[in-house]
């Protein structure tokens, strides 16, 4: 009842100003699909497979309270401190990927040999801010 | 300066031969002059971008592969990755290579002794300029094609090797300096693929980095029924192509995938949610507890 009593009652029509500050941003930062088939790019001569190859990326803005969502050091809110308070030339934490998965390519060398070859972080599978 | 929605740089752009490079979407160009673009290209793009600018610059056609040894390696990557190229968890092999060559043409002698039996002997000559320094071998294997629409019953055979030092004085074919035969037994049924280990006959000779390897291959045919010369006439055809030479190689380079490095990698560092530590609370003073007071309605609203 005491904190009751010290707390001012925040006026309603305020309410949603004071939430707002924790809303997360509508484009918030996440993992966004992306598929290409190796002939678009003309490889497809000497890339026997896969024929298409979702390298997926990352894209949106970081919200100002990274830590549990992204598992962002904390740097990456003082960087938004920075930022926001400070010295706005620093940029703001980036959406980038945090983890990857590999990709098995088939490909045609130039002596006419034949490579079977497993390729590490090929595919995008989770964002982060940093 | 690039516009947020402007598709980013590092998106795979093939840095490849100019008449391939005027018919790339726009997208995928990299700015006029970066030519330095190349250098940054992680190296999976380099070796692609690589292969289509050698093969437009030199002018050389690309050597094509042997039909029955890209539809083998298609059968391989089937067995070994998904639709979408991600590798099956394979806990058996530690390869993330595997390279297949077929003989160069020029050292081919075919020759058969009816009388022995001898379906034939081929002299073969593999270049290995592809295998990189940091491929290390664990499995290699003579891989020979049959043609099972010919109705064959069981047979067994023996095949002999001996490698030859590359004579570098002759011009075409090196003479038989020493040759170290081995002698394998299998039996074919019906089958269109045929392996032959030749694993600890090819190890030193690898692990020296030999670049040529030069060996006769000696087929010897004990058929179901040696009177029916039918048989042994159309087995005598099926079995004239020459082999391909199978490498299964682990990769040590950085871009290479290690199934056991990710598993342990994976294990280590978790990305999971850091705790937040005191230094964040002190930096931010109030407002750092009023975002916890936030932080805790939000989380009930939610």
């Amino acid at each position: 009842e005491e904190n009751l009593k010290e707390a001012p009652a925040t006026p309603p029509q305020n309410l949603s100003e004071y939430f707002k500050q924790f809303l997360f941003p509508q484009n918030e930062c996440e993992l966004h699909s992306f598929r290409l088939s190796f002939s678009q790019l003309k490889w497809d001569k000497w890339i026997i497979a896969p024929h298409r190859y979702s390298p997926q990326y990352c894209k949106g803005d970081c919200p100002r309270v990274v830590g549990h969502r992204y598992g962002s050091p904390v740097h990456t809110m003082v960087q938004n401190i920075i930022y926001e308070k400070l010295d706005s030339s620093v940029p703001r934490p980036s959406c980038v990927p945090a983890e990857y998965s590999p990709l098995s390519v088939l490909t045609i060398e130039p002596d006419g040999s034949i490579v079977y070859k497993e390729y590490e972080d090929m595919i995008a599978t989770k964002c982060t801010c940093r | 300066p690039r516009s947020e929605d402007r598709a980013a740089p590092d998106k795979p752009s093939g840095l490849l031969g100019a008449p391939e490079l005027s018919e790339l979407h726009p997208l995928l160009r990299l700015p006029q002059g970066v030519s330095r673009g190349y250098a940054l290209l992680p190296p999976l793009l380099k070796v692609l971008s690589d292969q289509g600018r050698q093969s437009w610059e030199s002018g050389t056609p690309r050597l094509q592969p042997d039909s029955r040894a890209l539809r083998y390696m298609k059968r391989l990557y089937k067995m070994y990755a998904t639709k979408e190229g991600i590798p099956k968890a394979h806990k058996s092999h530690l390869y993330n290579t595997v390279r297949l060559f077929t003989p160069c043409s020029e050292c081919q002698h075919r020759h058969r002794d009816l009388v022995t039996g001898d379906l034939h002997s081929v002299d073969l000559l593999f270049n290995l300029d592809r295998v990189t320094a940091l491929e290390h071998l664990l499995k290699s294997v003579l891989l020979y094609s049959f043609d099972t629409s010919v109705p064959t019953s069981s047979f067994m055979c023996t095949c002999h090797l001996s490698v030859k030092e590359h004579d570098f004085s002759s011009q075409v074919c090196p003479s038989v300096s020493h040759s170290v035969a081995l002698s394998l037994h299998f039996e074919v049924r019906k089958r269109k693929w045929v392996e032959i280990d030749v694993t600890s006959f090819l190890q030193p000779l690898i692990a020296t980095n030999r670049r040529n390897i030069h060996m006769a291959v000696n087929f010897t045919c004990i058929l179901g029924n040696p009177q029916d010369n039918t048989k042994q006439d159309n087995l005598i055809n099926m079995a004239l192509v020459p082999p391909s030479l199978l490498l299964y190689l682990n990769d040590t380079s950085e871009q290479a995938y290690h199934r056991w490095n990710s598993l342990r990698h994976r294990r280590k560092s978790p990305v999971q949610p850091k705790q937040r530590n005191s230094l964040f609370a002190d930096v931010t003073g109030d407002e750092g507890r009023e975002k916890t007071q936030g932080k805790r309605a939000s989380r009930h609203r939610r």
